[in-house]
């Protein structure tokens, strides 16, 4: 791989080289043969992604110069729109598809700064051009690359906002969507190639690739008049439905968590019910307690940060995850044990967060938990299992969060909790909240928080 | 003229998503 | 021996005239004034002596304006589909750098001129001072172009072609006529595909029919190999098609040209799997070139 690459490279420096003299020369058709020459190596299907993603590095920068010269040169001369009319068509002559669309990327960026282009047009049909690439690896960095270069482009004014000649922030909003939808469709794609014994090797290499589709959705969520009704009926529909409709499960977590970080805590409260429905929908094989945890987390963190509103007071928050949570685990016939205790302690840490004066919501959940280990017949978990680690990080959570064990003591589906686990579990659970209790300095001061106390711990007392 | 394209046909999701046949 | 002469032929409007380039028999392009139908053709043909003070004997000076038709591998049999002729001089002798002019009056020029693999058409001037043994010959040609107009209506070219359980396609393309300058708008939508596909495609073929009935020579030549799709597509994709033909070195499509050839152009649309099979489909296109509106004011 690195002597394909540094074969490639050699030839991209060469053909660059070339491109820059004639750039100096002002001699632009030929400048853009030699770019184009240069641009072929994207062509190659002999580097991994890991390799390809450092050729691309390296031809990007070179074509920026190209770029670069474009627009600086465009100050001195008299007709700059029918000349890049004129380079707009004339890229179009390259006669092999991926350096063509590079290039024509590259100069329709230009070409869109010059006042009275068909702004919309061009943007447009760069989109819409990418078509032509269906191989995923080149397909998903040319996209990648039309989406970085288009950054600044993407008209960003409210709608009804007539000003911009690219459009408005709905106009924008269409082109990142449908780029995405091709990008995500090219990724996903990438898993049904190659032979089956090389199906780890496709999935390794497909997450490394996760970040190009993922650019997306950061752009979509940078726009600023991105406003909350536009994201809960346009944006979020159809990110949700490429995420539930490609059915894979690589592109359906990594998706969903990406919707998470990117997008604000405001947009998340207000489409709670949107997102959680699409939950359910997702594959098997998504590791969904990593998604809803992470949403749990993400609002947790909001509800207690300093200066944040906190949850509005009309979304029933915990009742909204209890019952998505229940709707999940119940359509999951083969959820392993610890990914049910694992969502269940995303729950128990949004309740102690977020209802931090309400123990009954983390009581709730305490003895659904434990209805569930009954049910499944487990019993003596070993603190070290998996089942084991789940448990003892839920027990130990609102303990953890109050750092006040009189205050824990009404959680009093907690005890039931404990005794499923085994000696050893039960132990080291007993010794935990004897040292949060030294630790905190907490006084007993009433005997029924003593008794209470013994009951937790009652395992290191026998 | 540098931007002409036909209209193109909205591929489903069921079509986009499938494995290749 | 002798006088010799040295015959040179100018147009009346040669540094008016535009020239094109046109690419002769070895391949080497050539600049030539560019005349249309209808055109009058004069100018003037020098005849200058190269030995002073000796006089040239001559049977008569003639200029003729020759529209030509020559078959390669039947060289001796050329068909001259226009001859006009004009004797310049009577027999007898010159003396000293002789000037005549000529005029050739509203010519018809019904054929564009072509130069192909085994054909080739062509228009020009050939002065002929004729001696007892061996007439000496100046010949200098000319282009002709020939303009069409079209109305902008004009059909699409919509089609389903495939194999069957193996790939299924609709192509479609925006227009059957187009001029040299113009673009071909299309796409391609794929209705079934089981193959492992590695790219698409379109070339251009000019294909050149020399002969007539039975006899007929096709040569087919790619004039033009455009990508137009890099990777596997699936079903219900749409790939977009926009080719520049401006980028090329086209001529119009020429049919029975002086029932002798034709020239015709096809597009070529090819998909290669991943085993290098090929699967194509020929559709042909007419190709004409577009007569300017003329400048209003």
């Amino acid at each position: 791989q690195e002597k394909f690459l540094d074969q490639a490279l050699k030839a991209v420096h060469q053909e660059s080289f070339e491109m820059k003299r004639c750039l100096d020369k002002t001699q632009y058709v030929e400048a853009f043969k030699h770019s184009a020459i240069l641009l072929s190596e994207l062509r190659t299907s002999t580097l991994s992604p890991k390799f390809y993603y450092r050729l691309y590095v390296d031809i990007v920068n070179e074509l920026s110069h190209l770029s670069t010269t474009l627009s600086h040169d465009n100050s001195s001369c008299e007709n700059p729109l029918a000349r890049f009319n004129e380079f707009y068509e004339v890229v179009q002559y390259a006669g092999n598809i991926i350096p063509r669309l590079y290039l024509l990327i590259s100069v329709g960026v230009v070409y869109f700064k010059i006042e009275g282009s068909p702004r919309k047009e061009i943007l447009k049909d760069l989109v819409e051009m990418c078509r032509g690439v269906q191989h995923p690896i080149r397909g998903l960095f040319l996209r990648n690359f039309l989406i970085t270069m288009t950054k600044e482009l993407l008209p960003d004014t409210p709608v009804g906002d007539d000003s911009n000649p690219a459009g408005n922030v709905a106009d924008a909003i269409e082109i990142i969507i449908e780029n995405f939808c091709e990008m995500n469709k090219l990724w996903v794609r990438m898993q049904h190639q190659g032979p089956s014994r090389e199906k780890e090797k496709r999935e390794k290499e497909r997450r490394e690739l996760r970040i190009l589709v993922g650019t997306n959705l950061v752009r979509l969520s940078q726009l600023e008049n991105l406003t909350l009704e536009m994201y809960r009926n346009t944006v979020l529909p159809r990110v949700l439905e490429q995420a539930v409709s490609c059915r894979e499960p690589i592109s359906q977590e990594y998706l969903m968590e990406c919707v998470i970080q990117v997008f604000s805590d405001e947009f998340h409260l207000a489409t709670l019910n949107e997102f959680l429905d699409a939950c359910a929908e997702l594959s098997p094989e998504v590791r969904i307690k990593n998604v809803l945890g992470a949403l749990i987390d993400r609002l947790a963190i909001y509800a207690t940060a300093e200066g944040s509103p906190g949850i509005p007071e009309d979304i029933p928050l915990f009742d909204i995850f209890s019952k998505h949570a229940g709707e999940v685990i119940g359509s999951r016939e083969g959820m392993p044990p610890e990914d049910v205790i694992a969502i269940q302690t995303a729950l128990v840490n949004l309740a102690t967060k977020c209802y931090p004066d309400n123990n009954s919501y983390a009581n709730t959940v305490f003895g659904s938990t434990a209805k569930v280990l009954k049910t499944l017949n487990i019993t003596g978990v070993a603190p070290n299992s998996n089942v084991g680690r789940e448990l003892m990080k839920m027990i130990k959570m609102p303990i953890e969060q109050h750092n006040d064990i009189i205050k824990v003591l009404s959680i009093s589906e907690l005890s039931e909790l404990i005794k499923t686990l085994n000696y050893r579990g039960r132990c080291l659970i007993g010794a935990f909240i004897i040292n949060n209790i030294l630790e905190n300095g907490t006084q007993l001061k009433e005997e029924n928080d003593v008794n209470g106390i013994f009951e937790l711990v009652e395992t290191l007392i026998f | 003229a540098a931007t002409q394209r036909l209209v193109t046909k909205r591929q489903t999701l069921d079509e986009a998503y499938a494995p290749p046949a | 021996w002798g006088q010799q002469i040295d015959i040179y032929i100018k147009f009346a409007d040669e540094d008016t005239r535009k020239k094109v380039q046109i690419r002769n028999e070895e391949g080497r392009y050539e600049e030539n004034l560019l005349y249309f139908d209808g055109e009058s053709v004069s100018g003037e043909i020098a005849i200058k002596l190269r030995k002073r003070n000796q006089k040239y004997e001559h049977q008569g000076i003639r200029v003729d304006f020759i529209g030509q038709i020559e078959v390669y591998y039947d060289r001796g049999n050329t068909y001259d589909f226009v001859s006009l002729s004009k004797d310049l001089a009577r027999p007898g002798e010159l003396y000293e750098d002789t000037t005549f002019p000529f005029f050739f009056s509203n010519v018809t020029k019904s054929y564009e001129s072509y130069v192909g693999c085994n054909v080739k058409l062509r228009y020009f001037i050939r002065v002929t001072v004729s001696r007892r043994i061996t007439d000496v010959v100046k010949e200098r040609d000319v282009v002709v172009h020939s303009l069409s107009c079209y109305p902008d209506t004009d059909v699409n070219l919509k089609m389903e072609v495939g194999i069957e359980d193996c790939l299924h396609i609709e192509f479609e393309y925006n227009r059957s006529r187009y001029h040299l300058k113009d673009i071909i708008v299309g796409k391609i939508y794929f209705l079934l595909v089981r193959i492992k596909i590695k790219y698409m495609e379109i070339a251009i073929i000019r294909r050149e029919s020399v002969g007539s009935g039975p006899s007929v020579y096709n040569e087919n030549e790619n004039i033009a190999k455009y990508e137009i799709m890099d990777g596997a597509p699936v079903k219900g994709e749409t790939i977009p098609i926009r080719l520049f033909l401006a980028g090329y070195e086209l001529g119009p499509t020429m049919r029975d040209i002086g029932k002798r050839f034709s020239v015709r152009y096809f597009l070529n649309l090819v998909l290669v799997d991943e085993e290098d099979r090929r699967y194509f489909k020929q559709q042909e296109i007419t190709l004409y070139r577009k007569a300017e509106l003329p400048n209003r004011r």
